[in-house]
């Protein structure tokens, strides 16, 4: 991890002004600079054009960039609010700051919602739910009886399906994961709290001091 | 707790790419 300097900074590819991203965001702009040496490393890690690549997110998330998962490729969508195939740094510091502790649960029950909304419509259906579950377990040394998925699924629909029109819309999903805070627990990332000083050699490498 | 004791999204949220603890160790 080398230093980084503010010239060097200006002339990447994907990045942008840690004032406006501060700004945009609950980051102080030494946290933003601070996730733009993890940034850094992330996007250069195979390809080296300064933006996250699927495989590079893969790589980081799983130590293995052929490493297939339903679930990283939900997350890697969401990131890539361009919709353009790569994470640029304005996007990871916005997508990441949704993973803040400090930000408000409505907006981490959305982003739970549109991942678990695989096609997008609007809604979790049965299917996309039963989907998942098979995935997880595929991708896991889970094994359960395809009646105990069956029975999971339903059990699960029973209780956040509450209009019983066979799908789960952002109203039912949130009183549903009010109840049940255990789900958004992968929404908050502790880290993020104080980046820099959770990784002080962060602050080291990007000039970060106050 | 068991697999069939929790919810769908409960199982789901067991998965690893869903812990972005992860990128933090690149």
């Amino acid at each position: 991890m080398g230093c980084v300097s503010s010239k060097q900074l200006k002339r990447t590819l994907g990045y942008e002004d840690p004032n406006i991203l501060a700004k945009e965001t609950t980051f102080t702009v030494n946290e933003v600079e601070a996730l733009y040496v993890l940034y850094r490393k992330i996007s250069h890690s195979i390809i080296k054009d300064g933006l996250i690549h699927k495989e590079e997110f893969q790589l980081a998330l799983f130590r293995n960039m052929n490493k297939k998962n339903l679930f990283a490729d939900r997350i890697f969508d969401l990131f890539d609010l361009k919709r353009n195939g790569v994470i640029d740094f304005g996007e990871f510091v916005r997508s990441l700051n949704i993973f803040h502790p400090d930000t408000p649960t409505a907006e981490k029950i959305t982003f739970a919602f549109r991942l678990y909304d695989l096609r997008g419509t609007g809604y979790i259906e049965r299917e996309e739910l039963k989907e998942m579950v098979l995935a997880l377990l595929n991708e896991s040394d889970l094994l359960l009886s395809d009646e105990a998925v069956e029975q999971i699924v339903d059990q699960t629909f029973k209780q956040a399906d509450v209009n019983n029109d066979g799908k789960i819309d952002h109203d039912e999903w949130k009183a549903f994961a009010s109840k049940n805070p255990a789900l958004l627990k992968n929404m908050t990332l502790p880290y993020l709290k104080d980046i820099t000083m959770a990784f002080p050699s962060f602050v080291l490498v990007s000039g970060a001091s106050d | 707790d068991q697999p069939t004791s929790m919810n769908a999204f409960e199982l789901i949220s067991l998965n690893q790419a869903l812990n972005l603890d992860n990128l933090f160790e690149a």
